[in-house]
């Protein structure tokens, strides 16, 4: 009989602490207003930068980055994390202490530059994770 | 005035307004991309002016860069490879797209006439390299030597086969020079293309050991007669006065330890 006395009370306290302004089922200019997270362009020109004088190639690449926002309910096109949509629904029941998920890369893919060493060497070097592929909500 | 060189599609909110970079802020972030990418600085020996890719050594990185690599980073080369006869300048062996494949960073090294003493010229060519720039923090997958063979011979008496040989220059401690054998491979007079010898032995020891880095020895006997050494040349093989898209180079493929240096 306590324990369910008990239950009844948090519950009761706990339904109290939810503020209605922040949920996205009530107020519906939550979801209107929000850019939902997603890749967005960038790029990145190397002969513009003027480092064309040691970069052969490439003239510069495609290097996309994230923005957004992660509003509840997150659906399946921000590749939220489990801990994303937890993070979120705590978020709206108290908004002040814990932020919303990020947008951040998901995916992300390697780019080859080519660039003189010297006036002899050349050097062809790898750089991994350069390139944002997918963003979702973490 | 001046272009950034990043452009963005502006995806954030429009009534937000957004703080303009001062000029020394965007060179500080110019900076730091630099910084990543490890040339924090201009290369020593440009001068100003923008690199010429006629040499054999940059263009060798460059044909790979452009057969290869370039768009879909990710996919596995035997699937994007370009068929034979299509690969640009230098043939690339399944050896060659194997370490391509693995590696993280390939170099170039152009050979250079660089004078060590006690080391006496005979028949054969002397080649060095320069390797003081081998980033440090990488593994050696393999490196190979890579000499352009002319049918075009001055010489029409000396056709036939041949054996290309290279040593490693070694300094004994009595101040002789010894040669220890590296790689060898046959040729015939009349052939025209790359033959490319795996040196990955010596790059080892001398990224180990700068100080003993004499280079190279290149040895050409005839197949049958293996006393009788000849200069290279007299095969057709182009030396380093030769045309410049010509001249030997050596090409090494490093694999990255994963260790980021802190900045």
């Amino acid at each position: 009989v306590r324990r369910k006395r008990d239950a009844r009370r948090r519950k009761k306290s706990d339904t109290s602490s939810v503020d209605y302004r922040s949920n996205p089922y009530t107020d519906p200019s939550i979801q209107s207003n929000a850019r939902t997270c997603k890749i967005q362009t960038l790029y990145v020109n190397f002969r513009d930068l003027k480092w064309q004088d040691w970069i052969i190639a490439p003239d510069g690449y495609d290097a996309y980055y994230c923005s957004g926002e992660c509003n509840f309910p997150l659906n399946a096109h921000m590749n939220a994390t489990n801990h994303a949509i937890v993070q979120t629904l705590v978020h709206l029941v108290t908004p002040g202490k814990v932020p919303k998920p990020c947008c951040a890369p998901t995916k992300l893919s390697a780019i080859s530059v080519l660039y003189f060493l010297d006036d002899n060497n050349v050097i062809l070097k790898k750089y991994k994770n350069m390139v944002v592929k997918s963003c979702g909500c973490h | 005035g001046r272009l950034s060189g990043l452009y963005v599609d502006n995806g954030l909110d429009q009534t937000v307004i957004h703080r303009v970079v001062t000029q020394r802020e965007r060179q500080e972030v110019e900076h730091e991309i630099l910084n990543l990418l490890g040339l924090p600085d201009r290369p020593r020996g440009l001068g100003g002016h923008p690199p010429q890719v006629k040499r054999s050594a940059p263009k060798f990185l460059l044909d790979i860069y452009r057969n290869t690599l370039g768009e879909g980073e990710d996919q596995d080369l035997s699937s994007t490879v370009k068929p034979e006869g299509d690969r640009g300048h230098f043939d690339l062996s399944g050896q060659d797209l194997r370490a391509i494949d693995q590696s993280d960073v390939i170099m170039s090294f152009a050979a250079h006439n660089h004078h060590v003493a006690g080391v006496r010229h005979e028949r054969g060519k002397r080649l060095w390299f320069d390797v003081s720039e081998v980033p440090p923090g990488e593994s050696i997958i393999g490196a190979e030597l890579r000499l352009y063979q002319s049918p075009d011979l001055k010489n029409k008496k000396k056709q036939g086969s041949y054996v290309v040989t290279a040593y490693r220059v070694l300094r004994t401690e009595d101040g002789e020079r010894e040669l220890q054998y590296v790689d060898a491979m046959n040729t015939s007079t009349g052939r025209e293309g790359w033959l490319t010898l795996n040196v990955s032995e010596p790059l080892q020891h001398w990224v180990n050991d700068p100080e003993a880095n004499r280079g190279l020895y290149l040895s050409v006997h005839p197949a049958d007669r293996s006393v009788h050494e000849m200069r290279p040349e007299d095969v057709g093989i182009v030396g380093s006065r030769g045309d410049v898209d010509k001249q030997p180079f050596m090409v090494a493929f490093f694999k990255s330890s994963g260790i980021r240096e802190a900045r």
